[in-house]
């Protein structure tokens, strides 16, 4: 016998609930759907299989495919090879993601594997911003420049790289404000920080509990500075991780870690495995 | 672009002379559709769809009333069901009026404290705020470097330790002062984070605020409602703010928090200054909702 489109449809019925219900966006949910049809439909089964669990293992394997990426990045294999330090790194994303805690938290990371740190305190908007990134740089141990509020974050970013040229610091991690994708200004500014650093990775750090605005959010940031790869934080929350498939499909970008807590060891690398069973329950 | 698809469901029902069974499941199931994209709760968009399929077949138009502006109605009446018909504001009868902020973390709840306090000193009151959040590194400079400009004074403690002595010593500092409101900021937590959850309840049950204030990230997806039902459970909520609708996200979250904890959105944050603070408008949201 074959599979039809009325099978697909039946077992895709509950599956697609399954995965809107775990923050994958619905434009995501669609294309995974026309994927699976295109698959299945017409392909030939001896008479008794189960066609609902042929629908469900392909949905796995194109859930998987999406969150797969197709540049895998190692962070430490990246920086260490690196004759001219220091490796730049620019965070950025959407207000009150994670990025500040992020940065704290890699810098941790870093620092266990060997590697020398300095973060420049390239957020000069927010209230407290500066206070916040120092008072969490002391608690992991690493170095701050700041400039001091209104003053401009690329030269905090320009002026930290200098620091790290001239000590041979290994990394520098350059935390930026929080920003709107609607806001052409902010927009603007982020494209200036990333071409007076020229960084060897701009990271988007995105909130695991976001819905279907993390597309939008993941795209206009990504058509503004190239996404290289993904944080994605507040996972502990009970977050099912759809986010994570909503925004490797928007962008394409590799997700690097996942923030499971507010604690400097709270950031373990992304295992697409183990986000594919939170997704599916 | 999901309002166009809507908008074209409606037209073509808007054209048909009989109600045609099909036709109206086409409008209803683009209206799933825009609210799933908006991220209201996956369950109550089928809920809700359910009631106004139901409704749109069997209710016959009032006279003078085209079927699709009735649909439109429905629709509107159903969600509105929900948020309630029209802003109620944040109450100060009693002196002083006490509110406590809580939510979820980088939800927007120290920018929220100090648009609140600027808007009721506008209003003539006099605010003491309170930073009881022991937690985040800066939370107490932020909160000052927020609020100090405009003259309103912030009670914290960097050095403390203890959420819960912090804010009931603020609360008493304030009420000795004889200010009119004080808002008591609290740190983030979320329903997974059992000891930060009993915290706040405690917080709560000492200070005994006139209001909890529940405050809500306008990004928040799917897990909205089980987030509310524990700060609920925790606490009893007196009203909603649903925060970040300058970006591109509709709030179909902030519904859910509704449903959960039964307590009405009163207003929304549109920006991160400490202006950007309106009433909430319940047929602005929902027309937005729908794309
Ligand atoms: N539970 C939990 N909380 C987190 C995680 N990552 C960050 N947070 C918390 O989320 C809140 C916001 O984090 P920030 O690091 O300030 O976020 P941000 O993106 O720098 O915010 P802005 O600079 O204001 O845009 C803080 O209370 C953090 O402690 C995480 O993985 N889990
Ligand atoms: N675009 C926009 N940003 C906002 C709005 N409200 C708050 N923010 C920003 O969101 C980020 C987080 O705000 P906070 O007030 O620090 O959030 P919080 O809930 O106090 O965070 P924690 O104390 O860490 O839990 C900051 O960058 C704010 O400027 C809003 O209405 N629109
Ligand atoms: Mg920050
Ligand atoms: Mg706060």
């Amino acid at each position: 016998t074959e599979i039809s489109e009325k099978d697909v449809e039946n077992a895709l019925w509950d599956l697609e609930l399954e995965l809107l219900e775990a923050d994958v966006a619905l434009e995501v949910v669609d294309e995974l759907k026309e994927r699976i049809k295109e698959k299945l439909v017409g392909q030939k089964v001896k008479i008794g299989t189960n066609k609902r669990n042929i629908v469900e293992n392909a949905v796995r394997d194109a859930v998987l495919e999406v969150l797969t990426p197709e540049k895998h990045i190692d962070l430490l294999e990246m920086i260490k090879p690196k004759e001219e330090k220091p490796f730049v790194i620019v965070f950025v994303g959407f207000n009150g993601g994670g990025k500040t805690t992020t940065i704290a938290k890699l810098a941790n990371w870093l620092k266990k594997n060997g590697l020398s740190v300095v973060i420049a305190a390239s957020d000069t908007f927010r209230a407290g911003a500066i206070e916040q990134v120092e008072e969490h740089a002391k608690r992991v141990g690493v170095k701050v420049i700041k400039h001091g509020y209104k003053s401009d974050p690329a030269a905090v970013a320009y002026d930290t790289i200098e620091h790290a040229k001239a000590r041979g610091i290994d990394v520098v991690l350059v935390d930026t404000a929080g920003r709107n994708e609607l806001n052409r200004n902010l927009m603007d500014e982020m494209k200036k920080i990333v071409r007076v650093t020229k960084p060897d990775l701009v990271i988007f750090v995105g909130d695991a509990l976001a819905g279907n605005a993390i597309i939008e959010q993941a795209r206009q940031f990504n058509e503004a500075v190239k996404i290289d790869g993904v944080i994605l934080a507040k996972l502990d929350a009970d977050a099912r991780g759809g986010a994570a498939l909503s925004i490797a499909h928007a962008i394409g970008a590799p997700i690097l870690f996942v923030g499971v807590g507010q604690g400097y060891d709270d950031l373990i690398p992304f295992d697409e495995k183990w986000i594919l069973e939170k997704i599916f329950g | 672009k999901l309002g166009q698809s809507l908008n074209n469901a409606l037209k073509k029902l808007a054209r048909a002379s009989t109600v045609d069974k099909a036709l109206v499941r086409d409008v209803v199931r683009d209206i799933q559709r825009a609210l799933i994209t908006s991220d209201v709760n996956v369950r109550l968009v089928l809920d809700l769809t359910k009631k106004i399929e139901k409704r749109a077949l069997e209710e016959k138009p009032p006279a003078g009333v085209s079927k699709k502006e009735h649909i439109v109605k429905i629709v509107y009446e159903e969600l509105t069901n929900f948020l309630g018909k029209e802003a109620k504001p944040i109450q100060i009868k009693a002196k002083p009026t006490v509110l406590l902020t809580v939510g979820i973390q980088g939800s927007g709840k120290t920018t929220s404290v100090a648009k609140l306090s600027r808007y009721f000193q506008k209003h003539g009151y006099k605010i003491g705020v309170v930073c009881s959040d022991t937690w985040r590194p800066g939370a107490y400079q932020q909160l000052k470097q927020l609020v100090e400009p405009y003259g309103i004074e912030v009670f914290g403690n960097p050095e403390e330790k203890n959420a819960i002595k912090l804010a009931k010593e603020g609360v008493e500092y304030f009420k000795k002062k004889e200010v009119d409101v004080i808002i008591v900021d609290s740190a983030g937590r979320h329903k997974e984070e059992k000891g930060l959850i009993e915290e706040m309840r405690q917080i709560s049950s000492t200070i005994n605020p006139h209001e909890v204030i529940l405050i809500i990230d306008g990004t928040i997806g799917q897990q909205a409602y089980n987030q509310a039902l524990a700060f609920k459970e925790a606490t009893p909520i007196g009203s909603i703010i649903v925060t970040k609708l300058d970006g591109s996200a509709k709030g179909g979250g902030a519904l859910s928090a509704v449903v959960a904890t039964g307590a009405p959105i009163k207003c929304i944050g549109v920006g991160e200054k400490i202006d950007d603070l309106e009433p909430f408008d319940p047929k602005r949201f929902v027309s937005r909702l729908l794309g």
